[in-house]
């Protein structure tokens, strides 16, 4: 509770007009950013907490893995520390509609050749692109990262999640025999 | 130096020889749509008289000049078996990447303005606008509050005879997430990610403002020009997207209006990504 109560008040500042509509002092701005900020680093604890218990089943197998489910606030100038540092890491989509929903994720990434694995052992097709040169060169973006990986996250459940497993391939003829192919794309009528 | 296309199985998307956009294709029917940047000039006024006030943080007042960012765009185009997208520069500080996905039935534009040069002492309020042929004859729909879509009609108010003085912000609304032009047969909406001001100055077009940096004070308490520095100091970099849905009114299930809803739902309300460091454990574990 107090955790979230750091967001709930925050929340309550930010109904002001000020905060929203861009008429506030400088300062005052930076000071709106900062609150907000700690609102949400306050409840991504409570957030890992859940999601925690929702995707591991407390057996002997599974009580080693403890995720860390980091958000990444800078997605929209393409930068996230996990994807771009780590040789494999595992993307949860948290799907918060009612009804089922797909969504292309894209991601940062430093490397051009990646395998993207859902919780089925099926290689999920990608494309990697590279980041715009106007966004690479922006002087307050430090990154290593060159490229996009982008992958279709299809029938995300309704209230639900779906995870998945993307490793760096070290090596280009890498084949993994136990992967499945990917099915055919389901019609995804709405 | 040659025209340029992206697209999927709902649309197809056309560049002109300048890199400008210039058609779209959806449903059998071609609609002439162009996009261009521009900027209005931030009026400075005199705050001691009211109705003289310089555009600022609490009010927009463009002097009624604009100015085109850029008669050309140097253009890059990516194609792939997901996304096919069209990187536009325009110059140093406006840039703009058009995507197409291969399952969506939208266009993705995602914009990155600034920092907004001010060494000439000129305040700019920079827009997107898009010109089609639709004939809206002066009206168009903008959302309030994200309730509901409200009628707007150029230069007109519902309740008392108007004359306005300022033709360009008088006729701006707010735009929580959509703003529509129709007619007969078509419609055009644009969806935002944050709330922008917005208007249809001219039949077919629709307009957003994307970014602004002023010099002057408005007076209206805020006591400071609506300059925001940034990180580097040379002003505020913003970057966002609009996502274009345009198609004919009379189609079966779903309507495009169905179709607009949908799509505000899953970029309002959308999915939380979380990231996770796997390097200490295998896929077979995860598994």
């Amino acid at each position: 509770e107090d955790h979230l109560t750091v967001l709930r008040e925050a929340m309550g500042v930010m109904q002001h007009h000020d905060a929203i509509t861009g008429t506030e002092k400088q300062k005052v701005a930076f000071d709106y950013s900062r609150i907000l900020h700690q609102g949400m680093e306050s409840c991504s604890v409570n957030v890992k907490s859940a999601l925690n218990q929702l995707t591991t089943r407390d057996t002997d197998a599974t009580k080693k893995l403890k995720f860390s489910f980091n958000s990444c606030p800078r997605l929209n100038i393409s930068l996230c520390d996990v994807s771009e540092s780590s040789e494999q890491f595992i993307i949860t989509a948290y799907n918060p509609l009612a009804h089922s929903v797909f969504e292309y994720i894209r991601v940062p990434v430093q490397g051009d050749s990646y395998v993207v694995k859902d919780y089925r052992n099926v290689e999920i097709q990608h494309q990697i692109v590279s980041i715009p040169d106007t966004v690479k060169n922006l002087d307050f973006r430090k990154s290593n990262s060159s490229n996009e990986l982008i992958f279709l996250a299809s029938e995300l459940p309704p209230l639900g999640y779906k995870s998945f497993f993307v490793s760096r391939k070290t090596n280009y003829n890498e084949i993994d025999n136990n992967t499945q192919e990917q099915p055919e794309m389901p019609q995804m009528d709405h | 130096q040659t025209s340029v296309s992206i697209g999927n199985k709902y649309l197809n998307v056309t560049f002109g020889e300048d890199g400008f956009l210039d058609s779209v294709t959806t449903e059998g029917v071609t609609h002439k749509l162009t996009q261009y940047f521009l900027w209005y000039e931030g009026a400075v006024g005199n705050n001691r008289e009211f109705l003289n006030r310089s555009s600022g943080a609490y009010i927009f007042r463009p002097n009624n000049t604009e100015q085109i960012i850029s008669n050309k765009a140097e253009i890059q185009v990516v194609r792939g078996p997901h996304v096919e997208e069209v990187r536009q520069v325009f110059n140093s500080w406006v840039s703009q990447v058009i995507r197409v996905y291969r399952e969506e039935n939208f266009i993705e534009f995602e914009w990155m303005i600034g920092g907004i040069p001010v060494a000439d002492k000129i305040g700019k309020e920079l827009i997107s606008r898009f010109y089609s042929g639709i004939k809206n004859n002066g009206t168009f729909y903008t959302d309030s509050n994200g309730r509901e879509m409200l009628r707007r009609v150029r230069n007109h108010r519902d309740t008392w005879n108007v004359r306005l003085e300022e033709k360009i912000a008088g006729n701006y609304y707010p735009v929580t997430s959509k703003i529509a032009i129709e007619d007969d047969q078509h419609r055009f909406s644009l969806l935002t990610d944050r709330a922008q001001g917005g208007s249809s100055l001219f039949d077919g077009s629709i307009e957003l403002m994307v970014h602004r940096r002023l010099l002057h004070d408005d007076a209206f308490g805020v006591a400071e020009a609506l300059n925001e520095p940034g990180v580097d100091g040379n002003g505020l970099v913003a970057r966002g997207k609009h996502w274009l849905v345009i198609g004919k009114k009379s189609t079966p299930s779903p309507t495009i209006k169905a179709r607009e809803r949908f799509l505000q739902n899953q970029k309002l309300l959308p999915n939380w990504l979380f990231f996770s460091d796997a390097t200490s454990f295998n896929y077979g574990d995860w598994m």
